[in-house]
This record gives structure tokens, sequence and C-alpha cells, in this order.
């Protein structure tokens, strides 16, 4: 999947299996990705496991869990907030059945956007970074905190999905790459969605171009509004790659605007 | 590790409190609260920092000495916000605040989406 980290770095990651994205001392976010296509290394997240973590007189711990075709607007133990029943400092949404939830955390200024798109989930979330930097030395797997180890990366080195594409798939060919879509097919219906040719529009041609599933156009669409309603910064909500309207700045970073 | 940031706001909070005010033991021991509370969540990160291990005895004694109880209500570094231990906005987005930015920074994303 692809991966925008807590210090604005974009990657696409191959990460199968379960992964950390966040493990602090008050939430706990585990992810697992599937193999989308055979003979391709793409992952895509058919699970998600969030643990608010007991908070003094705030809330006990509190376990979500979504799965592909499983998204509940409840905890676990079928419950839909913590604290007490006035407070209610831990809540879920449910946006839209069966596809999209929220959780605020009010206790710990924490935000949460689930959702499913297609057979896949996508995850948001808005943290304070002194609660998200608040972890032992030894928690320092963490996606979010200091995104996926290299070996795990499938961009290259630099996040560039646009080399991939440039190498896996040949730009200039009518024929498409993956069943279903040729490149031109693919930017056309990804800038039907997004005009801004930023990594969320790369991210879509990429996802577009190795499944053929139209379902990632509008996976990359809720991702870029997702951050527009939780990313603090403004200006650094769209991230353009080399070549276009940005620089990267050294391995795993690009220039924000 | 932000310990300076529960100092300065300790200072903020009981620099213009007077001892010969009525309500003045209430309000000092409302401002330690909030700093015990403070350095609290700085806990992981200062492990080790001498200034906060000093802030936390320095803290301790104060209570001693005030007959602070440990539970109680916490002022806020904003005193148009009433504190509320379970809103996180309250004692620490309060700060962020002011100005009106409705995006404080201090505050990070993370996504994941996509193939």
């Amino acid at each position: 999947p692809h991966l925008r980290t807590f210090k604005d770095h974009f990657q696409t990651c191959k990460v199968e299996g379960a992964w950390p994205l966040i493990d602090n001392n008050y939430l706990s976010v585990q992810v697992t990705n599937v193999p989308v296509v055979p003979g391709s290394s793409a992952t895509a997240t058919n699970k998600i496991t969030i643990i608010f973590k007991a908070h003094r007189e705030c809330t006990d711990q509190k376990v979500y869990q979504a799965v592909t075709d499983d998204l509940p607007a409840a905890f676990v133990d079928g419950s839909t907030s913590g604290g007490d029943g006035d407070t209610k400092s831990l809540l879920i949404l449910e946006r839209e059945s069966g596809r999209y939830v929220e959780m605020h955390a009010r206790y710990i200024g924490t935000t949460v956007f689930v959702r499913q798109l297609g057979r896949y989930l996508t995850l948001a979330i808005r943290m304070p970074e002194d609660l998200a930097m608040s972890y032992e030395e030894s928690q320092d797997l963490q996606l979010c905190v200091n995104g996926c180890p290299l070996s795990e990366r499938i961009d290259d080195g630099q996040g560039q999905v646009s080399a991939i594409l440039g190498h896996s798939v040949p730009r200039t060919s009518l024929a498409p790459a993956w069943p279903g879509y040729t490149l031109e097919a693919a930017n056309a219906q990804c800038h039907e969605k997004m005009p801004v040719k930023d990594i969320y529009f790369q991210s879509c041609v990429f996802d577009l171009l190795t499944t053929g599933d139209a379902n990632f156009t509008a996976a990359a669409h809720s991702a870029l509004e997702d951050v527009e309603a939780l990313h603090p910064r403004k200006e650094r909500w769209h991230i353009f790659p080399s070549g276009s309207q940005g620089t990267p700045h050294g391995r795993g970073h690009w220039a924000v605007s | 590790c932000r310990i300076q940031k529960c100092s300065t706001d300790f200072v903020a909070l009981t620099s213009h409190l007077n001892s010969a005010i009525d309500g003045f033991d209430s309000e000092f021991c409302k401002a330690l609260r909030a700093y015990a509370g403070c350095t609290q969540r700085t806990s992981k990160a200062c492990r080790g920092n001498l200034v906060y291990h000093s802030a936390v005895l320095g803290i301790s004694d104060l209570m001693s000495q005030r007959n602070c109880s440990k539970d109680g209500p916490t002022s806020s570094t904003n005193p148009e916000v009433t504190h509320d231990p379970c809103n996180y906005h309250s004692h620490a987005g309060a700060r962020e605040h002011r100005g009106g930015d409705l995006n404080p920074p201090g505050y990070l994303f993370c996504g994941l989406f996509g193939d």
C-alpha cells in the first residue's frame, strides 16, 4: 500500500502480513496486507486493528477491528463509546454503513478514519505530536513514525512511484499493462477525480495499472480527502514527485506544496 | 522532551497568584496538579532527563508543603477553557489554538491506502 508517514514521507511498500503502523503509550494500530494480484509484490490492506489503551479515568481499553466486508461501527466488545456515559471521551461514528467509520478519541486529541473501498481498507489518523512520540525505544517498528523498512519498499528508494511506472509498463504502449488499463486510460481516469497531479494522482495511476481495479481510484481520492480533513498543515496536503512540481529531498522525502 | 513547556505553563499559571489573597492555596494546588499531569504525559520521552526528574521531585515536595490532594481540578493555560481531564484540547490544545489557527501545528497525520 501507499503510506504517508507522520513526517510526510510518502512510500509504496510491500509489507505483506501484519505490520504495526503505530505503537505508543496511547494507541496501537496494526494492519494486515495481502497480495492484490499474482506475481506482483504489491499488497493492500484487508484488516485493521486499533487498540485505544486504557487512560486513567477517561476510558478503559477499547479494541476496534475491521476486515474486508466487516467494517463495524462498534468496538469488539460491542460498545460504541468509551468513558462515562456523559463524557464519551472515545466515540465511534458510522458515516457510511459498512464502508466508513470515524473514531474520535477526545482524551488524546486523536481522530481515526477507516474506510473500505472495493475489497480493501484505508486508514487515516491525526494525533498530537507529543502523544505520537511517546513510546519506548523498543517500539521502533512503527510505519507511521519511521516509514517502511528499505527491504519492504517497492518504490525506487526515493518514493518514486513514477519510476516504477516507467520501468514496469511501457509508457507509450496502447496495450494494457494489466487487464483493463493502459497508462493513458489510467491517467485519464485518475485525472477525473484528482486534477492535481500530485503523489495521490500518481498512486492512483500505479494502482490502476497494477490491479486493473477501478476502486483504487476512489481509494486514492478519499485518501486525499482524508488528508484535507485531518492533516494540520494545508500547505503540506499535496506532495509532488520530482520532475513535476517539486523535488525530492533525499531518500523517501518529497517536496510538499 | 517538552518538560520545559510544562514548567513554562506552570510559571504562567502561578505568576499572577498572590499568597495574600483568598483562594491562593486552591489555585496553587490546581496549577500543581496541572504541572504533575503535564510531567506525567512526558514521562516516557523525558526518562533520564535531569530537568524532568527535578521537576517531578519539586512538584511532589510542593504538593506536600501545600497539602494539595493528588486528585482534583487542575488549571488550564487558557483561563477561558474549563479543564476537562478527558479532553486533550482543554489542556493541551488551548495554547495551540491561540491566534485563531484552526489547524494548529503540533498534530501529525498518517495515512495508508491503495496497493
